[in-house]
């Protein structure tokens, strides 16, 4: 009974103090120092928010399936997906959250974090202006997790399909980092990805944007954004909007977002506390 | 291994002796075994559902017995055992082996948001004490 007695004391109610200082021990084990206060209204849940579930729950699986790294890297699937991957987003049979497929790959099973990054700002040069016809996005990147380097980022756009266009023609659509802005001039941009897509398909569309970003956390003052072009085959300049590219104004689900994977720079090793 | 100075003076303070009850056998010292038990941390307790997005909550074992160490907010798992083995190595007939030594950590991952409603998905490679040593 005495024993009984013993083991039994260790379960009680935790005073507030007590329960405080827990709190904070498992704020301090997710690296924060105290607990995130994000703006309300959160919900219905927007794009980044649903793939990064999706990426949680891929990797979740791979941690059940121990020993074993998430390679998908299959034939048709690139390393940030491109025109194939668009393709077969739309075809995929996908879970009810998922309108998203996450890259996985290495990139993914080696990421120590993984942030999404929400769209700012959103300038473009529309129909009404005249060619070429441009759209700029831009992503705060400054609460990066510390003594962590980017690995890979990647910007993520929705391409929905739009009446008026021949589903068989080809888009190539690149994007570019705006290195420096000047009045009255053109700002000088650097290419980071371009990809080839036929105006017939839709999904999601993945841009290599990592040097980008590289350059963002070394300089944060030099974060200018990112500008997309939509050409057509014979150069011809589209609207990013006409072809069906989403933007800030459309479905919450559907909104263009970045994505940036980390990778601890050195052996972690917890501080004292 | 370093010689003691011949000259030093031996401290005052001495190495606690535990009261063994983290034997592994209780008919050693005949005190209560250490035996392992699951804990579940779960954040919609802890009123956070708010900003974390998944999972609910997340369990690793911890162990249940008379440890003169305990597990305490400056000390973890691993750096109880090691202490517990450096007492026994020192006293192997007073203090008993460390018995609940992680023995396999696994992997945690939390996704939340942070205050600029930026979701992060955070990994935790070696976090959660799956098995020990009891």
């Amino acid at each position: 009974q005495q024993a009984e007695g013993l083991v039994h004391s260790s379960f009680r109610r935790l005073s507030g103090r007590e329960k405080k200082e827990m709190q904070k021990e498992i704020l301090s084990i997710l690296g924060l120092p105290g607990r995130p206060r994000p703006h309300p209204p959160l919900r219905p849940p927007s794009s980044a928010p649903l793939f990064m579930l999706d990426l949680y729950h891929a990797m979740s699986a791979d941690g059940e399936d121990e020993g074993n790294e998430i390679i998908v890297n299959g034939p048709g699937m690139g390393k940030f997906g491109g025109a194939e991957r668009l393709a077969q987003v739309s075809h995929a049979v996908l879970p009810t959250l998922s309108t998203h497929t996450p890259p996985l790959g290495t990139v993914v099973s080696e990421a120590d974090t993984v942030m999404s990054f929400v769209n700012l700002v959103e300038q473009e040069r529309d129909l009404l202006q005249p060619r070429p016809y441009w759209k700029e996005f831009r992503f705060d990147l400054t609460p990066l997790p510390q003594g962590e380097t980017v690995t890979a980022a990647e910007f993520r756009i929705y391409k929905t399909l739009t009446m008026g266009q021949r589903a068989n023609r080809t888009l190539h659509i690149s994007v570019y980092e705006i290195q420096r802005e000047t009045r009255h001039r053109e700002p000088e941009l650097v290419l980071l990805d371009m990809q080839s897509v036929p105006a017939g398909q839709e999904g999601w569309l993945a841009f290599d944007v990592t040097s980008a970003s590289n350059h963002w956390l070394l300089h944060p003052r030099s974060n200018l954004g990112i500008r997309l072009y939509v050409e057509t085959e014979e150069d011809r300049s589209l609207s990013a909007g006409w072809i069906g590219l989403v933007g800030r104004r459309g479905p919450r689900s559907k909104q263009p977002f970045m994505v940036t994977f980390f990778r601890e720079s050195q052996v972690p090793c917890r501080p004292p506390r | 291994a370093v010689k003691p100075h011949p000259r030093k003076k031996k401290p005052k303070y001495d190495l606690p002796v535990p009261n063994s009850r983290c034997d592994r056998s209780p008919a050693n010292n005949g005190g209560q075994p250490c035996k392992k038990h699951e804990l579940y941390v779960s954040f919609s307790d802890l009123g956070w559902k708010d900003w974390v997005l998944a999972p609910t909550g997340y369990s690793a074992y911890y162990c249940d017995g008379e440890c003169f160490y305990p597990l305490g907010s400056c000390m973890n798992a691993t750096n109880h055992a090691l202490i517990q083995q450096v007492v026994h190595l020192l006293k192997p007939n007073e203090v008993p082996k460390a018995c609940c030594a992680p023995t396999k950590l696994s992997p945690i991952s939390v996704l939340f948001y942070d205050d600029n409603n930026n979701v992060i998905l955070k990994k935790h490679r070696n976090m959660v004490v799956k098995t020990c040593g009891c």
